[in-house]
């Protein structure tokens, strides 16, 4: 999967603006190996 | 003949059309010279993103999130949050053209996030609901459209010289210029501007090469008076040069020690005038750096004009029995027909040998293509379209490609790594114009 082609999975804080207000959460994203 | 149409103006929609028929699409992960094809492992259902919202009824632009429910190539069928199991807001996108962003973007961008009106009140606290929902799922990498541009980077532009399969004179090559580049094919234009001037072709094609390969190899070239050429004409006057070696698409190295292909011996071979054919064939002529001239045995063209050049590793060349083994239809040479032929008596009857199994190159990566799956193929006698199609049967590495809603005699075997096969959605990403299926019920 990603790991083949030099990425790998990590866990990222991202931001989540409603109408409501802002909140974060963690999801999965690939990136590049550092 | 072929005239081209362009599929979005006729009300051609491959969402739709997928969806109606259940068709499958060939993956992404199956097109290695396709734009996103290194990312493409990071994609996949369930993923999250935000997208437009086009349920809302506030002046401004407005994102919400949503959930990638199905994928068809760079299609995908998105649902927004909220919905649950409610298919009615369903929608397809392309994942390499529209406003699709991983989750975070619109905080990092002052963009709201609005909950489709249909849903608004389902929900009441959307805090809750969301950070149940995005928790521990995954997003697009956020440089997803970086290496998407990169990956449409091409080392092709206008005013480089190539040589180039003569499309009159098989046998033979003629120099030409790139005049465009539209998502890695080239529109080549030959410099003698003799008849019809036009060509296409990927620049990872075997039918183009540098210039100076015929000299190089013993390939006989189109010779043609200097003054005419390109280096004249008003638009490639200035951006005129010879495209290096390096740009192209290395073969692969082959070792004659132990023997190598010779005149005369027998093989089959993908007829290059008739591409859903495969023929019993000769080597003509062996070229240097592994080239080879190979006619097909049916032809009476004197002088060789259709002998085609294939380079021993092609994997349009097969050793004698591939198409019995594989239950192909095999065209056969004139005054045979399929009782009177098997491969020991036309060798007797020809007084030539086989060319050796070993000497082929047979190996079979794991491809992932089906048979029924859409794909986005090039008309090869015509190759400047390309077209709605499927893969109508699979042998080993190689595709049988059906042009939709045209009759099976216009079917083409392409190999599983052809530049000439793309991906559902690929024309939309590079803006090349798509052939729909002939019929009008069946485009629209």
């Amino acid at each position: 999967g990603a790991e083949a082609s030099g990425r790998k999975w990590e866990q990222k804080q991202v931001q989540i603006k409603t109408l409501e207000g802002e909140f974060s959460v963690t999801m999965w994203a690939s990136d590049d190996k550092k | 003949t072929r005239t081209g149409q362009d599929a979005f103006v006729m009300g051609f929609d491959w969402g739709n059309y997928l969806r109606e028929r259940n068709h499958r699409a060939a993956p992404v992960s199956c097109f290695k010279h396709a734009p996103l094809f290194d990312q493409w492992e990071d994609v996949g259902v369930g993923m999250k993103v935000e997208v437009i919202n086009n349920d809302a009824v506030l002046p401004s632009k407005v994102y919400w999130i949503a959930y990638i429910v199905k994928l068809a190539g760079y299609k995908a069928l998105l649902r927004y949050e909220g919905f649950e199991g409610d298919t009615s807001h369903d929608f397809w996108c392309n994942l390499g053209t529209v406003d699709i962003h991983p989750i975070g973007w619109c905080a990092v961008n002052s963009k709201l996030l609005v909950p489709p009106q249909t849903v608004h009140q389902r929900i009441r606290d959307w805090k809750a609901f969301l950070t149940k929902r995005l928790v521990g799922a995954k997003t697009l990498p956020v440089d997803f459209y970086i290496k998407m541009a990169d990956s449409m980077k091409y080392p092709f532009r206008q005013g480089m010289r190539v040589e180039v399969v003569d499309k009159a004179q098989l046998s033979r090559t003629r120099t030409a210029v790139v005049d465009a580049v539209i998502g890695g094919r080239l529109r080549l234009l030959y410099e003698d501007g003799q008849g019809d001037t036009e060509f296409w072709c990927h620049m990872w094609s075997p039918l183009v090469h540098f210039v100076g390969w015929s000299k190089r190899t013993g390939h006989e070239i189109k010779k043609f008076e200097k003054k005419k050429d390109m280096a004249n004409h008003p638009t490639f006057r200035k951006i005129y040069c010879d495209a290096v070696p390096y740009l192209f698409k290395k073969v692969r190295s082959v070792y004659t020690e132990g023997g190598f292909f010779e005149e005369g011996m027998k093989l089959e071979a993908i007829d290059p005038l008739n591409l859903g054919s495969i023929c019993v064939a000769t080597v003509h002529k062996v070229l240097l750096d592994g080239y080879l001239m190979v006619g097909m045995d049916y032809s009476e063209t004197p002088g060789g004009a259709d002998w085609f050049c294939y380079h021993a590793s092609s994997h349009a060349i097969f050793p004698v029995g591939f198409c019995e083994r594989n239950k192909i239809d095999l065209t056969l040479p004139k005054n045979y027909d399929k009782t009177s032929f098997s491969w020991p008596k036309y060798l007797e009857d020809t007084a030539s040998k086989p060319a050796p199994s070993r000497l082929f190159n047979m190996d079979c990566p794991s491809h992932g293509f089906e048979a029924g799956m859409k794909l986005e193929a090039v008309d090869l006698m015509e190759p400047r379209l390309i077209c709605v199609a499927t893969v109508r049967r699979v042998v080993s590495r190689l595709l049988r490609v059906h042009f939709d809603g045209w009759d099976e005699e216009f079917d083409q075997w392409v190999d599983c790594e052809s530049s000439d096969i793309y991906p559902v959605g690929w024309c939309e990403i590079t803006g090349y114009q798509l052939q729909p299926p002939v019929s009008a019920d069946e485009s629209t």
